[in-house]
């Protein structure tokens, strides 16, 4: 993504629709404007609302020249352009096209009004073709979702979104998160807490699921992470969670369309959930191009929403939506993570915004915007088994700096 | 050299002084650009938008450059003016 670099100091903004056009009705384009601006308050505590008067956007669907000097070209071409906060944010659409609703006929108005909106909040265009923000008007989709990398260009002028509602903030109109309801297991929790991590903290991956849970595999075993240990009633075996897959993975990710990959040796497999998603497991050479065979760990990473793979002292960065995937200037030197080390047992985000990763019983914490580790005090790398796994004693020669915590 | 005169490349100038690769071009005069210049437009835009990145203006990038878009600039303050500051 990219950052105009202004945006708005309030996140209760204003807007009204100053001229209609012509062939739809009023109603219904108050409604899909909604619905367009409903994209971006899903992810962030902005609000909009409609108001007669002085407002923070003004929009107008107009033809030809209009007043700015930047005329309208007719049917084709240029569909509409937006101003960016220092330049007011007012949204201007070309009349002439043949705006549509819910419908493969003629220009998606809501998509088009959300991608405008996306200017009108200070973002720019990027070039991730699967991202909203990117400028191709790419056809009417109606399973439309915001991509990772728009959420993260929003999320990085206004933050996330600190209330509970859903994140398309349109529940009804059955467009905006389209994500696959994972097919989850239901698992008791009952038991003691296992105190086998704490005597040996190092596992094999470490990964978020696609409903929200935090997972550590470790040989044919895994277990669920809480907030400050490791919850009760595991481990438990994978070939039981995940039917198929095998033990001793070699890394794990889950991706933005909610599906996780497992990598081992040269195969990986991929689940919808719980469910293995076809037919696996798949050579990596096929899957994933340009990825090397025995990674230690892959991760999407919070900056771009691009994939990460690593292997001793180099890393590669794989992105689906280019061609190659893979560029040519990959792989690269670890090293590049400053403070981050060689031959990595495991990495992932958590649901701090946080990046980590771990090699043998310690972990890093990485800062996305600093782009390195944090220097804080206790100094990383620290103890998994402590600070992960809430274990009291971690073995000798695991604590790292942790004694410091006092 | 003049490329503008070359087929589809004026509007292809026209598109890409449009939308920030190169500086303001005048679609009613006839303007001598400095070949790299134009070349290295044309590569910015093939990679900004996913293609194949050659610097020509091949079949992929002029069919792109014909799909209805936005009109915001894609570059936007890239700062390729001022960087002797």
């Amino acid at each position: 993504y990219a950052l105009q670099g202004s945006r708005w100091k309030v996140k209760n903004l204003s807007y009204k629709i100053s001229k209609y056009p012509p062939k739809l009705k009023r109603k219904e384009v108050d409604a899909e404007v909604q619905r367009a601006f409903n994209v971006w308050s899903g992810y962030t505590d902005l609000s909009f609302t409609p108001k007669s008067g002085q407002v923070h956007i003004e929009i107008r669907f107009e033809t030809g020249e209009h007043g700015d000097g930047d005329p309208f070209d007719g049917p084709g071409g240029t569909l509409a352009h937006a101003y960016f906060p220092v330049f007011g944010g007012d949204a201007h659409f070309d009349a002439s096209e043949s705006w549509s609703i819910n419908s493969y006929r003629g220009t998606n108005l809501f998509q088009v009004a959300a991608h405008e909106f996306g200017h009108s909040l200070g973002l720019s265009h990027s070039d991730v073709r699967s991202a909203l923000m990117a400028p191709f008007y790419r056809g009417y989709d109606p399973a439309f979702s915001l991509d990772q990398d728009d959420v993260s260009g929003i999320q990085a002028l206004y933050g996330k979104k600190t209330t509970k509602s859903a994140p398309s903030g349109d529940d009804d109109a059955g467009v905006g998160e389209s994500q696959d309801v994972p097919n989850t297991v239901n698992e008791p929790e009952s038991g003691s807490r296992d105190t086998s991590l704490c005597q040996d903290p190092t596992f094999d991956t470490i990964f978020n699921s696609a409903d929200g849970f935090t997972y550590i595999f470790k040989g044919s075993k895994y277990w669920r992470l809480t907030e400050e240990s490791i919850a009760p009633g595991y481990p438990k075996m994978i070939s039981e969670g995940w039917p198929g897959l095998v033990g001793n993975i070699d890394a794990a990710f889950t991706y933005k369309n909610g599906k996780s990959y497992f990598f081992k040796g040269s195969k990986y497999w991929r689940y919808k959930g719980r469910k293995m998603d076809g037919d696996y497991p798949k050579d990596i050479s096929e899957g994933f191009t340009g990825i090397p065979n025995d990674i230690d760990t892959a991760m999407v990473w919070s900056g771009n929403g691009k994939i990460y793979f690593f292997k001793g002292t180099k890393f590669w960065r794989f992105d689906p939506s280019q061609r190659p995937p893979v560029k040519s200037t990959y792989p690269k030197l670890i090293s590049n993570w400053e403070g981050v080390p060689d031959s990595l047992s495991a990495a992932f985000q958590w649901t701090n915004g946080y990046t980590y990763f771990y090699k043998d019983a310690t972990y890093y914490r990485f800062n996305d915007r600093a782009f390195s580790v944090d220097q804080t005090n206790p100094a990383f790398p620290r103890s998994t088994a402590y600070w992960w796994f809430g274990c009291q004693d971690a073995p000798s020669g695991t604590v790292g700096t942790s004694e410091s915590r006092g | 050299g003049a490329v503008s005169s070359a087929p589809g490349g004026s509007s292809a100038m026209l598109y890409l002084s449009q939308y920030g690769y190169l500086g303001p071009v005048k679609a009613n005069s006839s303007q001598l650009l400095d070949e790299s210049s134009f070349r290295k437009a044309v590569e910015d835009f093939q990679s900004f938008a996913g293609l194949t990145v050659t610097g020509e203006l091949d079949d992929q990038t002029m069919e792109t450059m014909q799909l209805p878009r936005c009109g915001v600039k894609d570059k936007v303050g890239t700062g390729d003016n001022r960087a002797k500051r």
